[in-house]
């Protein structure tokens, strides 16, 4: 699956 | 969103409001570095670039407007604000933070999750929040005896990213591609620089006395 690029965290 | 990095996130905005409450309240911003608020500021700037291009969550939106504001207006505050800008240590807080900021962008430029511009900025700004409580720490060994609202800034500061590794152990245990070892890595140095700090923290709280840092 696609890595989560997403910087979700602060 | 986990338990953790919620509580982290709370403790991490708890400290900024004991900050401000320090500083509001007694209108004084002795034994608070100065170098370390604007390497703070820097970190969230350098962070929080994509506020506007990458919608996350409201809750992430307005978390980072707080800590943008907030890390502005108390560098602002201790540098402009007549009466607060007169209790500052500025003998005191001499620690070369220039320094800092060029070795971890320097770091930054190596080791980065990809070279592009903003992944570089996003591992300079987890690289230099690691260290940039190091001014901060050599303040308080410097200055002695630390005030209740200043030793308890310092210890919510410390406790956040300790928080923050347990959501990223959480996080690798729950999801599948789940890698920030970047952040993961730098969130261990940074606590760990805190470790002798909490020590004395805990000995204070244990022993009900004041807090006091050997120099």
């Amino acid at each position: 699956g696609k890595k989560n690029k997403k910087k979700d965290e602060l | 969103m986990n338990v953790f990095r919620l509580t982290g996130d709370m403790t991490h905005l708890a400290s900024i409001l004991v900050l401000l409450l320090k500083i509001y309240a007694t209108k004084s911003c002795s034994g608070i570095s100065l170098k370390t608020q604007e390497l703070y500021a820097l970190v969230f700037l350098a962070r929080y670039l994509n506020l506007f291009t990458d919608f996350i969550s409201v809750y992430n939106t307005v978390m980072k407007l707080v800590f943008i504001g907030s890390s502005l207006a108390i560098v602002w505050c201790m540098r402009m604000h007549k009466m607060v800008k007169r209790s500052y240590d500025q003998e005191l807080d001499t620690f070369r933070h220039y320094f800092l900021i060029a070795g971890c962008f320097l770091l930054a430029l190596l080791v980065n999750e990809k070279f592009m511009f903003p992944e570089v900025l996003w591992a300079f700004s987890i690289y230099l929040e690691a260290v940039s409580t190091i001014p901060q720490l050599v303040l308080l060994q410097r200055s002695g005896n630390v005030d209740n609202l200043t030793g308890q800034y310092v210890f919510l500061l410390g406790a956040y990213r300790a928080l923050y590794i347990l959501n990223w152990i959480y996080r690798y245990f729950t999801e599948p591609h789940f890698s920030r070892w970047i952040a993961c890595v730098a969130g261990l140095v940074q606590t760990a620089l805190y470790a002798d700090f909490f020590y004395y923290y805990f000995l204070s709280w244990k022993n009900n006395a004041k807090l006091q840092l050997p120099s």
